[in-house]
């Protein structure tokens, strides 16, 4: 998935990992 | 046995709200109320759940063991008092409100609860048409790449864009004739500016550098749809 902060117009790249118990 | 002890008994916080949000972020828990945006019915939620399961914990200990919070005068033992509201503000609020029998609040724990959630989920569709908009979210773990740590609240948009996003789906008459519709390009410097090209599937909460690991750790929420 990509990240994008509110104010910029930057795509960051990330990886998601489920958080569960 | 330090003196202030006896008030960590009886609810109060330990340390600074600072200081406990990075405390519980470097733990992987979810901290209130960063990490429920516009959350709240369902963070009382789970935090009944929570406080549930820890009572069900203290009374399968034998009476000798367990800590005897009459001695300690504490009147939420499992919860904390300065944020949970206690028994008397939620009479006042169930009574106030009527929202809260409205809306069913589904509390997901683990991914077996998840796929099993799912399957109940896709055989009621067909027989109950409200359950197919339910939308549910996941608390995510993000691996950013680079040294920068994210803001909070940033967007969490798809990788992958679906190809009737990035033409005008609105339009129905161009649907209708099946013409090709071209993104517009917009201006710089506008509002439109800021508006996201790519579908936005969730919100990063809280994001800091973590000491235990070298690296940015952060978290945030995405919808169930876009991890399954």
């Amino acid at each position: 998935a990509l990240v994008r902060d509110v104010t910029s117009l930057v795509y960051r790249e990330v990886r998601l990992e489920p958080v569960l118990d | 046995m330090a003196f202030w002890n006896s008030f960590c008994y009886a609810g109060a916080r330990g340390v600074g709200l600072r200081e406990r949000r990075f405390l519980y972020h470097e733990s992987g828990r979810c901290h209130f109320p960063e990490d429920f945006p516009e959350c709240r019915d369902a963070y009382r939620c789970w935090a009944q759940f929570e406080i549930q399961i820890a009572s069900e914990r203290w009374s399968r200990r034998p009476p000798s063991k367990r800590v005897n919070f009459v001695i300690y005068r504490a009147p939420e033992p499992f919860g904390v008092a300065d944020w949970l509201e206690t028994a008397l503000s939620l009479q006042k609020h169930s009574t106030s409100t009527e929202e809260a029998s409205v809306t069913k609040l589904v509390i997901i724990r683990s991914c077996k609860d998840l796929t099993e959630y799912s399957a109940q989920r896709a055989n009621l569709q067909h027989s109950l048409s409200f359950l197919s908009s339910v939308r549910y979210l996941v608390r995510v773990r993000l691996h950013p790449c680079g040294r920068a740590s994210l803001d909070s609240n940033a967007l969490i948009c798809s990788a992958d864009v679906p190809e009737e996003y990035l033409g005008g789906t609105s339009d129905q008459t161009a649907a209708e004739h099946h013409q090709p519709v071209t993104p517009l390009e917009e201006p710089r410097g506008n509002v439109h500016d800021h508006q996201p090209t790519r579908p936005v599937i969730g919100r990063v909460t809280s994001s800091h550098y973590s000491w235990s690991d070298g690296c940015i750790r952060a978290y945030g929420f995405v919808l169930a749809d876009a991890i399954c």
